[in-house]
């Protein structure tokens, strides 16, 4: 895919 | 007005003579006949036209213009930086009010010194700068395929236009490659088609053979009659023979003639029509027709690309958005937690 993943940043926001 | 009934009655000899000679008078006429009907299929050459849309190119524009064309990816780009500057307001926004509420704390610590004694703004704001960040690197990927997107729509958009449209403006557009067309002039055409004309009138002269052929009578009675008057018998073959040779002798020769100068000017076409195919393989025309439909075609699977790239991005803004509006809330929130804090700690040290 072209555009970047929104999952990562929810899995970022999770861990902190 | 007399009609004598007995005129044709002719002894049975004669009768069966005649029968015979008919029959043989009409197996020279097919026999010349068939050759030049045969010499006629053969000079046929195949229809040498290239200027109609290829079946899979109607195909693929179809297709595309089934999907909306080029409108509604040219909408979808125009939208792109729209969305993604409310993307970036509300981000700097967002990041804004904690800056200037850090700022305000920083102010009053200065002032304070260890009276202000609440935990600094800046570290609390940490977590939450940390992920502004992650929004401004994932929009400035999000920038970077934009580009990309953009690109690819300038780079095929000639193409995709051509695609949507009706099939006739579609085949004028595309060159012809009809060689008689393109290659106009040229002297292997010229040859070639001097050649096919000669062609055309060796066929002609066959069909004028042909009706002459067809249409020789004689008639053999009176010789039979005569020669059984005066031996008493009828040599059919000899006479039958005889006749026919005289009467068909000349066009037994043409009709040679004919098609050995049909197979002279064939084996020279077949000639010409190499090198007409070799030209045809170097003519840039021909090339050029090449061009535009391998075009036209990747212009299709780039629609195609474009069109989900652009479903892509666009999703990717919206779904960004909520989570931007989220975050603004929780910057706005903690903000106005601190503002309320900052404001009841200044109360005190006043009263103090």
């Amino acid at each position: 895919s072209l555009y970047p993943s929104l999952e990562d940043l929810k899995v970022d926001k999770v861990m902190r | 007005k007399f009609a004598d009934l007995f005129e044709k009655m002719v002894p049975m000899l004669v009768q069966q003579s005649l029968n015979i000679a008919s029959s043989r008078k009409a197996d020279v006429v097919n026999r010349l006949v068939g050759s030049l009907r045969e010499a006629t299929n053969l000079s046929a050459l195949e229809d040498l036209s290239g200027d109609s849309v290829p079946q899979s190119i109607l195909e693929k524009s179809h297709a595309v213009i089934q999907q909306g064309g080029l409108n509604s990816i040219e909408q979808l780009i125009k939208d792109l930086p729209e969305l993604l500057q409310r993307n970036r307001e509300i981000l700097d926004e967002s990041l804004k009010i904690l800056n200037d509420e850090e700022t305000t704390d920083n102010e009053l610590r200065a002032k304070f010194n260890q009276r202000w004694n609440r935990t600094p703004s800046g570290d609390l704001y940490k977590p939450l700068r940390a992920e502004g960040g992650n929004f401004r690197n994932v929009l400035d990927k999000a920038v970077q395929a934009d580009q990309v997107v953009k690109e690819r729509f300038n780079t095929h958009c000639e193409m995709i236009a051509l695609l949507c449209k009706p099939e006739n403006e579609l085949c004028s557009a595309i060159p012809s490659a009809n060689p008689a067309k393109t290659l106009q002039g040229s002297e292997v055409v010229n040859v070639l088609k001097a050649q096919l004309v000669h062609l055309d009138e060796i066929k002609r002269d066959r069909e004028v053979l042909e009706g002459e052929i067809k249409s020789v009578t004689f008639d053999m009675m009176s010789k039979f009659l005569t020669a059984l008057a005066q031996d008493g018998a009828i040599n059919e073959e000899a006479l039958s023979t005889a006749e026919l040779d005289t009467r068909y002798g000349t066009y037994t020769q043409r009709v040679q003639q004919n098609l050995r100068s049909q197979e002279e000017i064939l084996a020279q076409v077949q000639t010409s029509h190499q090198e007409f195919a070799a030209l045809k393989q170097s003519n840039n025309e021909a090339n050029h027709r090449d061009d535009v439909l391998k075009k036209l075609a990747s212009a299709h699977d780039s629609y195609i690309e474009i069109s989900s790239n652009l479903k892509e991005g666009t999703k990717f803004y919206n779904d960004l958005t909520e989570i931007l509006l989220k975050f603004q809330n929780k910057c706005s929130d903690i903000v106005f937690a601190r503002k309320t804090e900052r404001e009841e700690l200044l109360k005190e040290l006043q009263q103090s």
